[in-house]
Formats: structure tokens, sequence, C-alpha cells
């Protein structure tokens, strides 16, 4: 089964 | 002081009206070059990023950095009460506790003038580097809301294939399947109407029904729109403004 990832996933905090 | 005079109202109408469903809280971060804001949706899924460049208002001046927290159902209200063909000028002091909004019908016989109250908004803010795209595909804006919307009646997940010269949009749902293909094409005379396909890699993507039938409200802003993608990266989506852009980045589904 497909999970929906978060966007925070790819990108990093500034 | 911000001054920002827009030709016609409508520009930022359709913006906040392509946000105002996927963010209840934004900072506009003003600047001389222009207002940006980049915001993520309560279930942080889906990223938008707003550029509009000075060059996408009449006349514009911004003499030191602002930022202006804004509740998006109320500044949409205010947005609505004015027409679309209005002047529309954003007013802000320098550290302001609320935005005027002025509209003015091109007669100039009747003026309307409104103050939002400013929030201050914590927000985490993400840095999104270069990304490097296996598949890039510039279609028309309406026919890729239609798609999403008539997918969407089937399943909340929509499926993206990119092969070499053709996008296929797939959806598999309890009662039924669908899907719709389409292929490079190129309108000389309606150059809005051609479909483009840039692709490195082979594309197979999933994606939320949902935050694509969202992104798609985007559509009255542009008559193309261009799709980014990557394998097991975000989608980007994006809309170009007169000067400017409005682009959501979504992430996929995939098995760990």
């Amino acid at each position: 089964t497909l999970k929906q990832k978060s966007i925070s996933n790819f990108f990093a905090k500034t | 002081m911000l001054e920002g005079k827009f030709d016609e109202a409508s520009l930022l109408k359709k913006v906040i009206d392509a946000m105002k469903d996927s963010v209840k809280l934004c900072n506009f971060n003003c600047t001389e070059n222009g207002i940006s804001v980049q915001a993520i949706d309560d279930s942080r899924v889906l990223l938008i990023s707003l550029l509009i460049e000075a060059g996408s208002f009449e006349d514009y001046r911004c003499d030191r950095n602002i930022v202006l927290g804004l509740e998006m159902e109320s500044l949409n209200k205010i947005i609505k009460n004015g027409n679309a063909s209005d002047m529309l000028t954003l007013v802000a002091e320098d550290s302001p506790d609320a935005l005027n909004l002025i509209f003015e019908d091109k007669r100039r016989d009747r003026i309307a003038e409104y103050s939002l109250k400013l929030m201050d908004i914590d927000q985490d803010f993400l840095k999104i580097e270069d990304m490097k795209f296996d598949a890039v595909v510039n279609m028309p804006s309406a026919e890729f809301a239609k798609i999403c919307r008539d997918m969407k009646t089937l399943s909340e997940s929509l499926q993206i294939i990119i092969t070499k010269d053709s996008v296929k949009f797939n959806s598999e749902g309890d009662f039924g399947s669908g899907s719709v293909v389409i292929k490079s094409f190129t309108d000389l005379e309606k150059t809005e109407e051609s479909v483009r396909i840039t692709l490195e890699k082979p594309i197979n993507l999933t994606f939320g029904a949902k935050y694509l039938n969202d992104i798609i409200k985007s559509t009255p802003l542009a008559s193309q729109v261009t799709i980014k993608l990557c394998d097991k990266q975000p989608a980007l989506f994006e809309y170009q403004l007169p000067s400017g852009y409005l682009r959501f980045y979504l992430a996929p589904k995939f098995e760990d």
C-alpha cells in the first residue's frame, strides 16, 4: 500500500 | 512603507482564491522586489510558494521589508467586496498592525477602503533547493483541471505515468477505474492549447487527488500549467503570473 508522504520529509527547515 | 497598486484587483482575487482552501494563515513578505509567501497546508503535504514581483503592479514601492500576517478567509472576504476590474492598492506602514486595501473603480468616482487586522504567525520556513526533475509537462491548465476533477470521482489517488511522448493520468477506484492519456501537441495558432513533454526518465508517481483538486483552483490565473516530476520527490505545479508565479510542491505517495 502507498503511504502519503509529508512535504517536510523532503525539505529542510531554515 | 508598502504601497502596491494593481491595475486590476482580479489578479489578487484569483491568487487568494487559489490559496485560501489550502492554507488558513500566511505571512506575506514584502520587499522592494515584490511580495512573496511560503505556506504549508495543515496536513503538511502541500507547500505553496507565491511570488508577485513588483512588475505585476502598476506602481510598487516598499522601503523596508515588512511581514504581513494574514488570515486568508478574512482577506478573501474583503477581496470579494471589490470588483475584479477595480484598481486595488495595498498599503501598510513600516511596523503595521493592519493592511489597508483600497478599491477604486476606473472612473474614480467610487473608492472603497478596508482595513484588515494583522496577525503574528509563527510558521516554519522550508528551504527549497534547486530541484532536478526527470520530466516536465506543459499543458493547458483547464485540461489539467478537468482531468483532476474527473479522476477524483473514481479514487482518492491519481497516478501520473509519463513515457516518451505521452502522459497518462490513471485512477483505480473501488467501483471502477479510468485513465486519460494526452500526447505532445503543438498548436501554432493557439500556443496555449499546446502540450509539451520533456522527458529524461520515465515517471510513475501517485498523488492525493484531494490536493490536486486544491491546486487546480489556480486555473483562472494562467492558460498553461507546468508540471515537473522526479521519482520519489515532490512534484512542482507552476502557474505563471504576469510577473511572478504561484507554485505548489506536492508530496507523493509511495511505499517505504
